[in-house]
């Protein structure tokens, strides 16, 4: 494997955004890039990444390996590249390594680091091609902060989308909260629009603790994708350039 | 009240 990146930023973002909810991953590599899928360790909350090969340049990958990987070794080793570093991953088959290097861009820095593979012996779950009922795009950053304000209130949010618009409902001790929003379009600056496509109306209800989690990968997109079908796991989707991704999906709580 | 659900009870082991 070699695949180069301009900018390390891209990877550090997306690492962060993920290492607290899972540990240890298997980067899997082959000829259309790089993907990684893990469950937390409750079992209730899934990442699912794919850099694809587009996202790299150069992209090589000559044998489908899986780098098993620790994110907090990869993370304390990400620390010292720089966000606009170029950033290059090697492998070599059956690697007990992954090699990383980061070059600065105006200097003839050249820093380069070695982690040591771990065998992960992972659950790969099969996720079924859904028609979502509800498909909500909005700023990744008012979805933040929604999660945020009612997770001060609540362990859970009720999201409830019809032809008016989604609704974010949470019960808590002291009280209760709602955000509504509704299908808007900003004519100024599209990624501060509201798109919302319904065929059937959707009422669910998920721990915001997941998915103030899944909020970390904010800086990664502008925009963020909700997709919520009653009684299936709601997917959040930050999408990146070239088509590649970060995926999240959460198991819904459903009443006794 | 309401129970989490596992994702287990959606998506198959591969």
């Amino acid at each position: 494997l070699e695949a180069r990146l301009e900018q390390a930023a891209m990877l550090k973002r997306v690492v962060d955004a993920i290492k607290d909810l899972v540990q240890d991953c298997n980067f899997d590599c082959n000829d259309s890039g790089i993907a990684l899928q893990a469950m937390d360790n409750s079992h209730v909350a899934l990442v699912s990444m794919m850099l694809k090969s587009e996202s790299f340049s150069p992209f090589r990958c000559d044998r489908n390996i899986a780098l098993g990987i620790n994110l907090t070794s990869l993370t304390k080793v990400l620390r010292a590249a720089q966000g606009d570093d170029i950033l290059t991953l090697k492998a070599e088959d059956a690697p007990d390594v992954v090699n990383l290097t980061f070059e600065s861009p105006e200097s003839d820095r050249l820093s380069e680091y070695d982690i040591k593979l771990m065998d992960i012996d992972q659950e790969h779950l099969g996720i079924p091609d859904t028609e979502y009922a509800a498909t909500i795009t909005l700023p990744s950053s008012e979805f933040s902060r929604i999660t945020r304000d009612l997770s001060a209130l609540s362990e859970s949010v009720a999201i409830e989308c019809t032809k008016e618009g989604v609704k974010f409902t949470c019960t808590g001790d002291i009280g209760n909260g709602s955000v509504s929003l509704r299908q808007h379009t900003n004519v100024e600056n599209d990624a501060k629009s509201v798109d919302i496509s319904l065929t059937e109306p959707v009422a669910l209800t998920f721990s915001l603790k997941y998915l103030v989690n899944f909020c970390k990968a904010a800086g990664l997109s502008d925009r963020v994708r909700l997709c919520l079908s009653n009684e299936v796991p709601l997917l959040v989707e930050y999408g990146l350039s070239n088509n590649s991704y970060l995926r999240f999906y959460l198991a819904p709580k459903i009443g006794d | 009240t309401s129970h989490q659900v596992k994702l287990l009870a959606f998506f198959n082991d591969k």
